[in-house]
């Protein structure tokens, strides 16, 4: 049964895209079946992969509002393993229908379900909010990943999505655990990023992964041509330090 | 008059708060009044002034939600000229309540009529999204200055934004001007940042600001001190930077 990791942090510009596609395709690289539903209306996990948001049939949006079948959905990626659900533009409008549903935060969790036993992980890139897109990832979700860029505002930010989480916990879904926290854009040579990362692991001795994304420019190039870290630079840092991430991520599946 | 900019970009963690913060400084360092509002429910631009959120009798909510005069919530800062109408996490709450509400993308142009008078210049620093806190600013506003990012994902959503600004000059506020794009982090070492910023120039000529942000550690540290790079190290890069910004805003106010 696929496991559903929901991948947010209200903070803008953490490293949410970047973790999901680079997990992502780690995951399916190491032969496991994956599948990336991007959920925010920006769709940079589509564009990551070179997808053309504005040539879509179907998208995220249907799936959720208009009862299309997630797989009527699902586009292919350059790596066999790895299948995307994607956002276009009308996913802007989302949060505004779902306002006004029954059961606006169960849609994603009740449209996974056609397509959980397919893949051994799902994973849910989520937009910078607490909305109701985002509610609806946490609802679907077995675990929640939070990526942190090493900076003061995004430290702040760290118990607002902690909160959210419990919030779910208790309302909607009791099993929702968090998987971790990945410190991302980790910059070696400064003492932010080491003072960030030591507050942390102060703070959640347990929950902060031990691999520790870095800042890379290979990262933040790979979206411009279309392809996720490992394809377009394999022996890069930001390569590695995801294929690292995706090993624990495995690991810790197999130890509960 | 206070002149009323808004400053958005859906696309996050792109130096919104950074660019309200620092321009917000470096406006009352010229000796004009400025007045800094913070829209987001994170709140960075109030902690970037070292003022605790949760220590708030007032705040935009109540100003916007609960009929209270912006002056009753207006903070001052370490800068004579420089006050700040604050956030804190009731903003979460905010659009949920707006959807309810009769007027509710003009309640923050309401609200700041009564003080609109006694600042020379009015900064609203928007959340990541195109919600209604996003929209009562536009609404509100004279102009949006456009804070981009020199990255990929950054350039993609530069439409989006423009789009919303062109959306509201036709529903609701036909005097909405384009202040400008402003690049930053620009790392001189990256192709990819020379490259986005070639892009941006050529697209749209006018629109872009001569003054280019640089990636510049100051500007990361100064929130954990609790205040903006001019008062931190005034003669870091990150500091010029935004003095430069400043100087070409007002230029521009004179010629209009
Ligand atoms: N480790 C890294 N090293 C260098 N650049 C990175 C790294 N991680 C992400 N980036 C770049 O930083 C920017 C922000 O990352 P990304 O878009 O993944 O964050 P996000 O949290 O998904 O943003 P949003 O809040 O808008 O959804 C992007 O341009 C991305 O390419
Ligand atoms: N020019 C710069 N050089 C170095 N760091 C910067 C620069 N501008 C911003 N930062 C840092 O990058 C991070 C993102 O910036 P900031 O929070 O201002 O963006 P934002 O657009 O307001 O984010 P959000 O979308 O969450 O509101 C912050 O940690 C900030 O300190
Ligand atoms: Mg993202
Ligand atoms: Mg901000």
């Amino acid at each position: 049964m696929g496991k559903i990791i929901a991948i947010a942090n209200q903070k803008g510009g953490v490293g949410k895209t970047t973790t999901a596609v680079n997990l992502g395709a780690s995951l399916a690289v190491a032969t496991k079946r994956t599948l990336l539903v991007d959920m925010d209306p920006q769709g940079n996990s589509t564009t990551g992969f070179g997808i053309d948001r504005d040539a879509l049939n179907k998208s995220i949006y249907d799936v959720m509002l208009e009862d299309c079948f997630a797989t009527e959905a699902l586009c292919a990626t350059e790596l066999p393993l790895l299948f995307l659900l994607p956002a276009n533009r009308d996913l802007v409008s989302a949060e505004l229908r779902l306002m006004d549903m029954e059961n606006r935060v169960e849609r994603l969790r009740n449209a996974l379900e056609t397509v959980k036993n397919r893949f051994d992980y799902i994973l849910l890139d989520c937009p910078p909010s607490l909305g109701l897109l985002t509610l609806n990832a946490l609802v679907a979700a077995d675990s929640l990943l939070v990526p942190l860029q090493c900076e003061y505002y995004a430290l702040e930010g760290l118990s607002a999505i902690l909160d959210t989480m419990k919030r779910v916990q208790d309302a909607y879904n009791p099993d929702l655990q968090l998987e971790g926290v990945v410190l991302c854009m980790y910059d070696a040579r400064s003492n932010l990023s080491a003072q960030v990362a030591e507050d942390v692991r102060d703070h959640f001795p347990e929950q902060v992964f031990r691999s520790v994304i870095p800042r890379n420019v290979r990262l933040s190039e790979s979206p411009s041509h279309g392809r996720p870290a490992l394809l377009y630079d394999p022996r890069s840092k930001g390569a590695q330090g995801y294929l690292g991430l995706a090993a624990e991520v495995m690991d810790r599946q197999k130890e509960s």
